[in-house]
C-alpha cells in the first residue's frame, strides 16, 4: 500500500499531490475531529509532503499532528 | 475580531484554495 501511495503521488502534478493527500488524510481527521476536520487537514497539508506521507502512514504521527493542529487553530480563534 | 481566512480548509471534491500559495 505504501508503494502504492507512492507510486501514485509520482506520477502526480503538485498540485494533484497536494489534493490526492488531502483526500486520504480527511477522513482519518474527521474521524478524530469531526468539527475541525477541513481546517486541520487544510493547515496540514501546508508541511511537505514527505511529512504528510508519514501521517498516512503512522497513526500516532497523524493523532500528533492533528492534536498540534487543534491547539494552533483554538489560539488563533480565542 | 476580524474573520480569520487561515488556514484554508479543505473540503473532499472541491479545489483546495490553499492550492494558490504552492
Amino acid at each position: 500500500e505504501k508503494s502504492l501511495i507512492a507510486s501514485t503521488l509520482a506520477s502526480a502534478s503538485p498540485e494533484e499531490q497536494k489534493i490526492m493527500l488531502g483526500e486520504w488524510l480527511f477522513p482519518l481527521i474527521q474521524a478524530m475531529n469531526p468539527t475541525l476536520a477541513s481546517k486541520i487537514t487544510g493547515m496540514l497539508l501546508e508541511m511537505d509532503n514527505s511529512e504528510l506521507l508519514h501521517m498516512l502512514e503512522s497513526p500516532e504521527s497523524l493523532r500528533s499532528k492533528v492534536d498540534e493542529a487543534v491547539a494552533v487553530l483554538q489560539a488563533c480563534q480565542a | 475580531g476580524s474573520s480569520i481566512n487561515w488556514p484554508p480548509e479543505f473540503h473532499p471534491g472541491v479545489p483546495w484554495k490553499g492550492l494558490q500559495n504552492i
